[in-house]
């Protein structure tokens, strides 16, 4: 999985 | 995904709730000041991003509307009905979940870094800060139906949040660990108040309907 993680939750 | 505008929503409708009682009322009896404060404490900690990274309109906007509308609803309950706040039963140990979620943010945590830290910070703080709330919930007894309907919304956001976790793994390949962990936490936490919010609302609903 994706460890590199865009945080675009609330 | 659906899920994720769903838990949004929902999240934005408890909010509404919220403060819908309160001005109808002009009152804040049977809500927990406490919880409300960790409420700002979370959004502040967890959106500071919100000065160094943009994502877009809707999650700008949607940070600032929970920033902005926690620290209302608190200013609400101490300034504006102060005088019909009296909340002796407000008696939760809110120490315990902030040293508590300290030390998880301290344990378990991307980078060590300052901002990283009180992100997870605000996770953990985020799954346990519906507690004080739920005590005082307990300890009146009866609840106005509306209070429980803003724990429920409430509660609602972060499970819908956990399908979407689900679908953003399998079609993203992305899985926040810390998210979806402090998620199940939060949810496991609503989950006793949901069975008896299904018990006693829902049910009475289906039987009042014409």
């Amino acid at each position: 999985p994706n460890s590199k993680l865009k945080k675009d939750e609330l | 995904n659906l899920f994720r505008i769903a838990g949004d929503i929902s999240h934005l409708v408890s909010i509404l709730i919220l403060l819908q009682t309160i001005e109808k009322g002009k009152t804040t009896s049977g809500i927990s000041l406490k919880t409300q404060i960790l409420y700002v404490v979370v959004f502040v900690t967890r959106y500071l991003d919100l000065l160094t990274t943009y994502v877009s309109l809707y999650n700008s906007l949607m940070k600032i509307f929970f920033i902005a509308s926690s620290v209302y609803v608190v200013w609400l309950m101490t300034s504006k009905y102060n005088k019909k706040f009296k909340e002796d039963q407000d008696v939760f140990p809110v120490k315990y979940l902030v040293g508590g979620s300290f030390v998880m943010s301290l344990l378990f945590h991307y980078k060590f870094t300052f901002s990283e830290i009180l992100w997870s910070f605000s996770l953990w703080l985020e799954a346990v800060c519906i507690l004080p709330q739920l005590f005082l919930l307990q300890k009146t007894g009866e609840a106005k139906a509306i209070t429980t309907h803003y724990i429920f919304a409430l509660g609602l956001y972060r499970a819908l949040y956990i399908p979407n976790w689900f679908y953003r793994y399998y079609s993203e390949n992305r899985l926040d660990l810390l998210s979806v962990s402090a998620g199940l936490l939060q949810t496991t936490i609503y989950s006793d108040f949901f069975y008896v919010y299904y018990q006693k609302v829902l049910k009475n609903w289906g039987f009042n309907l014409p």
